[in-house]
């Protein structure tokens, strides 16, 4: 929905845990 | 208080001890509010809290630098949204100035920078986030004559652990974005070249589980690259 929060906590948690640079 | 509330107070000339409570008070407020309030927010509370971190890196004494440190709190609190995200990514001094707090004088702060930073990157978004991101490095860096890393290596050497993770974080963002192999290959050793390789020498010896899984994704991109190679 148009007024989720949490996107930048998200975008930081994956960072830190690395999923976010896990090749797709 | 209201968003319209915060707006007024941060068009009078607030100073110091007066700003920093009115920056704290509003991160909460960005935080705990639905985001209909930081949609009030909006356009215009960004340009204000930008206008003030530039005015306010340029300063050195102690309240503006936690001033500079708490705006930079109340930016991530306001892009929590997609609301927030597209005003932010829409203005163009947000990332300029994020790039200017990526300070190494002032650590706590930088920590938050790169990392606000690295989500920019890897955001899925139409625009090349990630070149954007660097291309307002590079232009820094040209204004302060020094190499365009050269803030990222000197936060590798501090002894902040969290910060030698964040500066990682950063480092893989940039290179992880890169679609061309000849790209993340440059980018890559243009770091080693400046210290890089020495740098981590010592930073493989340290035991954090945060810096750990930083230094992995660097080495198994650099692995990855060196097989496409």
């Amino acid at each position: 929905d148009g007024d989720e929060t949490g996107i930048m906590d998200g975008l930081l948690e994956a960072l830190q845990s690395g999923a976010a640079f896990r090749r797709k | 208080k209201s968003a319209v509330m915060y707006i007024q107070e941060l068009k009078t000339e607030l100073r110091d001890t007066q700003l920093l409570s009115c920056l704290e008070s509003l991160r909460v407020s960005l935080s705990n509010n639905p985001v209909s309030w930081v949609q009030t927010f909006g356009d215009e509370g960004l340009a204000l809290l930008l206008n003030f971190l530039r005015k306010l890196q340029d300063e050195k004494d102690e309240t503006a630098n936690k001033c500079q440190h708490e705006i930079i709190r109340c930016l991530k609190a306001f892009m929590n949204n997609k609301h927030g995200l597209k005003a932010m990514l829409m203005s163009p001094d947000g990332i300029p100035l994020l790039v200017r707090a990526v300070n190494p004088r002032l650590p706590h702060m930088m920590v938050d920078a790169v990392k606000l930073l690295s989500a920019i990157c890897i955001l899925d978004h139409p625009d090349n986030l990630q070149d954007r991101v660097l291309e307002a490095i590079t232009e820094h860096a040209e204004e302060q004559e020094v190499e365009r890393f050269q803030s990222l290596l000197s936060g590798m050497r501090k002894t902040n652990v969290a910060l030698k993770a964040g500066c990682m974080q950063l480092i893989n963002a940039l290179i992880s974005q890169g679609e061309e192999l000849d790209f993340r290959i440059h980018i890559r050793s243009e770091l080693m070249r400046l210290g890089l390789r020495e740098i981590l020498k010592e930073v493989r010896t340290i035991e954090n589980e945060e810096l750990k899984v930083q230094l992995n994704v660097f080495d198994d991109q650099a692995e990855d690259d060196s097989e496409e190679l």
